[in-house]
């Protein structure tokens, strides 16, 4: 598996949060 | 559609605190070194270097300071290589949006609109539009620029109101008046972010001149006027009549024209107007008698050259303006009245004849002259005298023939009168008919030319005998006749009997061609093109059948239809080439259950994709096409404003492998949008899904092979009139009585997901004849589908809907599907396959709201009616 993570700006605490890259389907 | 979440970056701003935006990871570094590489825009092209990656530990880094309005958007290509430098991978894409911050104002495309509009015109009437752009963001609140009126000038009270989004300024009122105010300078200020107090302005100026309308009812200077002419005088500058009025000048709202009402009908008067000073001119055009006409009142009217307006159209009322006109008396000339006369002068006439009187009026007495004197002015041939006193004509003398052929038979000549006192002089005119009638022609005798060589020229000499018995000859009258012989006449007789033939042979010319008559002018019917005769050397013209009224046990039912161009259906092996397992296992069953003794090329030449080849053969088919084009216009629109403007990429699959019991000629339709190209996904994918799919990226569908001779091809369902899918939507798929073994299968996805927006209406496509359209488009978050949904008019979030109609053998399909064999029965299965977020398999397919997660299962629901069903079927979730 390749994936990518991108950071999440918008946590609360400011805590550094990883979102893997999903497709979704719409 | 497929997306990928995008990393995201904020113009203008140092981003690098945020580093690493993204990291890439690929399973392969478990178990060797692995190299991670970007590309890409911002990478290794320009602006270079914007982007780097941490070739170890696969993290990207933003190094520069990024304006969205120069590159709105990155695309990294990431890529894990071994040592060898092979791509252990395939490419990954990365999209790094860059987030718009409000730097740039808005701009006005001039610094000083010019705009006009009438005076008296209507409340919120639209004067002109502003515009102005912002390179911020588009649909961002940092470009949403709104309007307002700063100031006007004259400030007196507010006549213009701007609409803040779009920059229309209309009229508040209808009190513009440009006799008051005729322009009006507005100043507008535009502020992005709606108007917010964070928000950047501009501004700019408006112009806005006032136009005349002809509102102004003109009047006359004064209101009476008073004049004396004297009688016989002409005047060309007899009064100015200055006209007043409001409107613009010189415009033909201020133009007047004056006109008489009454009191000029001998018309001895106009006026004429002065249309740069707006002064008309009184003029006598035609002298004026002082015995006959002693006073006079002229009364005048003025207008204007334009209409006016129709604000006052109702207050004009012509008002009169009087002129009193005196006629003055002057002592008159003699005259001659009529100013000739004519007398008549025989050859019988002696000399001192009394040919008659002609004296000079006096027109302040209206009787003769007493004070003139009478001369002879001219006298042709000395032919008349005059009494000087009595104005009594005589003959100077008998007149001869030599006078009578000088003057041609006609004498004019003039006496005067002659007033010593005044010392003035009328002339009148006499003219003097010679009648001929004494002067006899005796004889007119033809001599022939002597010359031989032209008989025809003769010469004509008239003999004439006057009263003086002297005869006079020599008298050429014609000459140079012309003179027939009897060849000339002979000839003359032949060119009228041809002339005469003629007519008589056009008549009897057939110029029509009998029929079959060989060559001739072929009447063109109307109607037509001409000698094209479509239809007449190659056969009947194919006629579309009503599918309806086919009979269902017509074993010729698909060349029936075939000739219609309606696209039908073989299930032999065409579909099974792009099936999976189980797909294929069914299809085989029921190309065993269905199959009938017909000739497998029969369907061949409609099946697969509607692609361009296959257009061709549509039209040439019978399809509607110009349903086709409409739905995919509109389809297209759909999608036009999808997020972040993807291109689209539609395609459109004519189900001719659809089989039994399917609506004759559905069709399908399928949307992929998004440039991601990893496609494992299709794997997931039913057969049909994935054909779509391939069409839709573009990707090469081996068209089906030909069937297999040895497989007895199945007779395709009963065809159903597209309104027969309605059934189905109530679970009750219609089905034939003479294909009563046969199973439905229904797939049906739904969209899900955040960024779906309202579907575009699209026409009905059962009113189009026998097609079935599936929508593909995605629906709005507040649409929750229902399984139920299969009625494709209605259908509006359905993707693809498979059917496949045919009797199943085996106990197990898929592993949920328990399959009766239905090969000998009549038992119909229908199966309905859902896509949709939920984890679970409910069992009563009530599916819970799509939006809420990306998830997408795929839901598959078994409905077995009761055996010895047909027809009628009716099933129940």
């Amino acid at each position: 598996e390749f994936q990518i993570q991108v950071r999440d700006y918008n946590t609360k605490n400011g805590t550094i949060k990883w979102h893997s890259i999903k497709r979704q389907k719409r | 559609e497929w997306i990928k979440f995008a990393a995201a970056c904020r113009e203008g701003e140092d981003n690098s605190k945020r580093n690493p935006i993204a990291k890439i990871h690929s399973d392969c570094a478990a178990n060797q070194q692995v190299t991670y590489h970007i590309s890409g825009v911002g990478i290794d092209q320009p602006p270079y270097g914007i982007f780097v990656v941490n070739q170890k530990t696969g993290e990207i880094n933003i190094t520069s300071i990024v304006d969205r309005e120069v590159t709105p958007f990155f695309i990294i290509y990431c890529r894990a290589v071994n040592a060898q430098g092979q791509d252990l991978e395939r490419v990954l894409e990365l999209r790094v949006r860059i987030l718009d911050i409000n730097d740039n104002p808005p701009v006005f495309s001039m610094s000083t609109f010019l705009g006009q509009i009438e005076e008296n015109s209507n409340a919120n009437t639209l004067v002109m539009r502003l515009n102005a752009t912002d390179a911020d963001e588009p649909n961002n609140l940092n470009s949403k620029i709104a309007f307002k009126i700063i100031s006007q000038e004259p400030s007196d009270s507010p006549m213009f109101i701007i609409n803040r989004n779009t920059g229309e300024i209309r009229t508040m009122n209808n009190f513009l008046d440009r006799e008051q105010y005729g322009q009006y300078s507005l100043a507008v200020r535009g502020s992005d972010r709606d108007g917010g107090a964070d928000g950047m302005s501009a501004q700019c100026e408006c112009s806005i001149k006032i136009l005349d309308v002809n509102d102004n009812i003109p009047y006359t200077e004064l209101s009476s006027y008073s004049i004396t002419v004297k009688e016989n005088a002409l005047y060309s500058e007899l009064l100015k009549i200055r006209v007043i009025d409001l409107d613009e000048e010189f415009s033909a709202n201020w133009i007047a024209v004056i006109f008489f009402i009454s009191g000029n009908e001998g018309n001895w008067f106009a006026i004429e107007m002065n249309e740069r000073t707006n002064v008309g001119i009184l003029k006598v055009i035609k002298p004026l008698d002082y015995e006959a006409v002693k006073n006079l009142q002229l009364s005048i009217g003025v207008r204007n050259k334009a209409e006016f307006h129709h604000s006052i159209m109702s207050r004009y009322k012509v008002t009169a303006t009087a002129i009193s006109v005196t006629v003055l008396n002057v002592i008159e000339d003699s005259v001659f009245r009529p100013g000739s006369k004519t007398f008549i002068v025989t050859r019988n006439m002696e000399q001192n004849y009394k040919v008659g009187e002609f004296v000079a009026i006096d027109l302040d007495t209206g009787g003769p002259s007493t004070t003139v004197r009478y001369v002879m002015g001219n006298n042709p041939a000395d032919l008349l005298a005059i009494d000087s006193k009595t104005g009594i004509i005589t003959l100077r003398k008998k007149v001869t023939w030599d006078q009578y052929h000088m003057l041609n038979g006609k004498y004019k000549g003039t006496i005067l009168s002659i007033d010593d006192a005044l010392q003035r002089t009328c002339t009148g005119t006499v003219l003097v008919n010679l009648e001929d009638g004494d002067w006899e022609i005796l004889k007119t005798t033809t001599i022939k030319a002597d010359d031989r060589d032209k008989p025809e020229h003769t010469t004509t000499f008239s003999t004439i005998k006057n009263t003086d018995d002297r005869v006079i000859t020599g008298v050429p009258l014609i000459k140079d006749n012309v003179h027939f012989g009897p060849a000339g006449i002979g000839l003359l007789i032949m060119g009228f009997l041809v002339l005469g033939l003629v007519p008589f042979l056009l008549i009897c010319c057939d110029c029509g061609g009998a029929p079959g008559g060989g060559a001739g002018f072929e009447p063109v019917p109307e109607c037509s093109d001409g000698a094209i005769h479509s239809w007449a050397v190659e056969g009947p013209q194919p006629q579309l059948m009503d599918l309806t009224q086919i009979p269902l046990d017509n074993a010729n039912v698909i060349e029936c239809v075939d000739t219609s161009g309606v696209y039908t259906n073989e299930y032999c092996g065409r579909e099974t080439q792009d099936m999976g397992e189980e797909e294929r296992m069914r299809g085989f069953e029921l190309t065993d259950a269905v199959k009938t003794p017909r000739g497998p090329e029969t369907c061949q030449e409609y099946s697969g994709t509607l692609r361009r080849n296959s257009m061709r053969e549509c039209r040439e088919g019978g399809l509607n096409m110009n349903f086709m084009e409409s739905y995919f216009c509109q389809k297209a629109y759909a999608y036009a404003d999808e997020e972040e403007g993807r291109p689209s990429n539609d395609c459109l699959l004519i189900y001719d492998i659809e089989g039994v019991g399917s609506p004759a000629g559905s069709v399908g339709c399928c949307s992929f949008i998004g440039e991601d190209l990893d496609d494992s996904f299709l794997d997931n994918l039913g057969p049909k899904f994935k054909k779509l799919a391939d069409i839709t990226l573009g990707k090469s569908v081996e068209p089906y092979p030909d069937l297999d001779p040895s497989c007895p091809p199945e007779s395709t369902g009963p065809i159903y009139p597209p309104q027969e899918t309605e059934p189905l939507a109530s679970g009750c798929p219609p089905l034939s009585p003479c294909y009563g073994t046969t199973t439905v299968i229904s797939e049906s996805t739904y969209p899900s997901g955040p960024g779906v927006q309202h579907p575009m209406p699209i026409p009905d496509p059962l009113g189009y004849g026998n097609v079935t359209v599936t929508e593909s488009y995605a629906t709005s978050g507040t649409l929750k589908p229902s399984v139920h949904i299969h009625d494709n008019r209605h259908a509006s979030n359905v993707l693809v809907t498979e059917r496949v109609v045919g009797p199943i053998s085996g106990a197990d399909l898929h592993g949920m599907l328990e399959m009766p064999d239905l090969r000998d029965g009549s038992n119909v299965i229908v199966t309905e396959r859902v896509i949709a977020p939920s984890s679970s398999l409910p069992t009563t397919l009530t599916i819970s709201d799509p939006r809420e997660s990306s998830n997408v299962v795929v839901t598959e629901r078994v409905i077995r009616p009761t055996s010895g069903m047909m027809g009628t079927l009716a099933m129940h979730p």
